[in-house]
């Protein structure tokens, strides 16, 4: 079933989000099953932050991914 | 640290300010950036050379979206700015968004502030996930001196100490919430979510959320101290006090309420009284309990005077509590006294106390 809009918008967010600062591969992030990629790069984010690591895309780790902050990424190279 | 602990292999750095925002004046961004490069060389043998032409290691620059180096910038708000990893080329380059509204003050975004942890990542400091530290990714606008105990450990393992230091007083770094012997300096509900402040920070409760949420007190109430002694919220009148010293705030949800900050005299208290300990409101009863040291006054929030017969002491009213109080909160006929690690249920109705718990058990350890 197509996700409705908003949750579309905050999953698009939350990718852009991971990979730009936890190096999600890029493309269409197929199933979020359990060790899909962006669930993987989801708890990645959650440790990092101290949050509950849960895989998923609640609100803590939504309301964190919407703050300002600076573009280098969180984790490993940068270049 | 990047990958490969990358540094500069010598000390004396340089830098050139390539182009500059039209939110400041030209001085107010030398300035900036001038302070931001001495807040790192205060604790390293590091200098900072400034550059008018050439090539220097630092070039730091003024752009937006995409703006030469194929890490766009996204427009206002989001990514605020970043710095490459020391290195050759574009290595220590930094570059700040255009799209942003940088300022010298507390409103978004200080441009000292956002420097001072760009200049980091151009000397080789990567995130620290400590919320105190000043290279934390998410912007927290500080006062005083940027640096926690965290990013000096970090800079000066890359670069040692500085040979002739002068004496800076770190931030200390974010109080972790299951240290077995945390102590609360206040706690507060508000608008149904329970707001505890301890150091620099506050944890944010939300019913819903297992985690609490822990946050630099300057960067959501940047006008209130970075200390807290006690706080309550009267919610018949949808406002929280927040005491500080010998003054208090009232805060409406997370405005703060015209003609504040007061002193916590106006409340009747005796000018002796130089700090509130706890500060708690009793729905049942309308009155509002003021700890300070081993007494507490009761304070009528309907007429807006001291009840007669006060000061009384704790340890009458409250027995087998502890004789001070560090914070206190009121549920369900409960008080709840918090005095360094320990947290004492009282039945306000039973007049006793009910259990014994430690200090962080509300912080879900």
């Amino acid at each position: 079933v197509p996700l409705p809009s908003g949750d579309k918008d905050n999953q698009n967010l939350a990718e852009k989000y991971l990979r730009r600062f936890y190096g999600l591969p890029a493309g269409l992030q197929g199933r979020q099953g359990a060790s899909s990629p962006f669930e993987t790069k989801i708890k990645e984010m959650q440790r990092f932050f101290k949050l509950k690591v849960t895989g998923n895309l609640d609100d803590n780790t939504l309301d964190l991914m919407k703050q300002a902050r600076c573009g280098v990424p969180d984790i490993g190279e940068y270049n | 640290h990047f990958p490969r602990h990358l540094k500069w292999q010598n000390n004396n750095v340089t830098f050139r300010i390539l182009n500059y925002t039209p939110d400041l004046k030209k001085s107010d961004v030398d300035r900036a950036i001038r302070n931001a490069l001495n807040v790192w060389a205060d604790v390293t043998p590091l200098t900072f050379k400034k550059l008018h032409v050439g090539n220097a290691d630092i070039m730091i620059s003024f752009g937006s979206k995409e703006h030469g180096d194929y890490n766009p910038f996204d427009g206002p708000d989001g990514l605020l700015a970043h710095a490459y990893p020391p290195g050759q080329g574009i290595g220590g380059d930094t570059h700040f968004d255009e799209d942003e509204h940088w300022t010298k003050d507390s409103s978004s975004y200080n441009l000292f502030v956002v420097a001072a942890h760009e200049l980091g990542h151009a000397l080789g400091m990567s995130h620290s996930s400590n919320a105190g530290a000043l290279m934390y990714p998410v912007y927290t606008y500080t006062t005083g001196y940027p640096l926690s105990e965290d990013d000096i450990e970090g800079i000066q393992a890359l670069y040692g100490p500085n040979p002739n230091p002068r004496k800076v007083k770190p931030k200390p770094d974010a109080p972790n919430k299951c240290d077995p012997s945390l102590s609360f300096d206040a706690v507060t509900e508000l608008r149904g979510e329970t707001i505890i402040f301890k150091d620099r920070f506050y944890w944010r409760i939300h019913p819903q959320m297992v985690e609490p949420e822990q946050t630099l007190i300057k960067s959501t109430w940047p006008s209130i101290p970075n200390k807290v002694d006690a706080a309550y919220e009267n919610p018949e009148k949808d406002i929280v006090i927040i005491f500080s010293g010998i003054r208090m705030w009232a805060l409406n949800g997370y405005n703060i309420v015209d003609g504040y900050p007061k002193y916590i005299h106006k409340l009747g208290l005796p000018k002796t009284v130089r700090k509130v300990d706890a500060a708690v409101y009793i729905r049942d009863t309308g009155k509002t309990l003021l700890f300070t040291e081993e007494d507490y006054w009761s304070y009528d929030e309907a007429t807006g005077t001291m009840d007669s017969g006060y000061p009384r002491t704790i340890e009458e009213d409250f027995p087998g509590m502890d004789d001070e109080v560090d914070a206190a909160a009121y549920h369900y006929g409960y008080l709840y006294f918090f005095h360094e690690q320990l947290q004492y249920e009282y039945s306000y109705t039973s007049r006793k106390v009910m259990r014994i718990l430690r200090t962080n058990s509300i912080l879900n350890c």
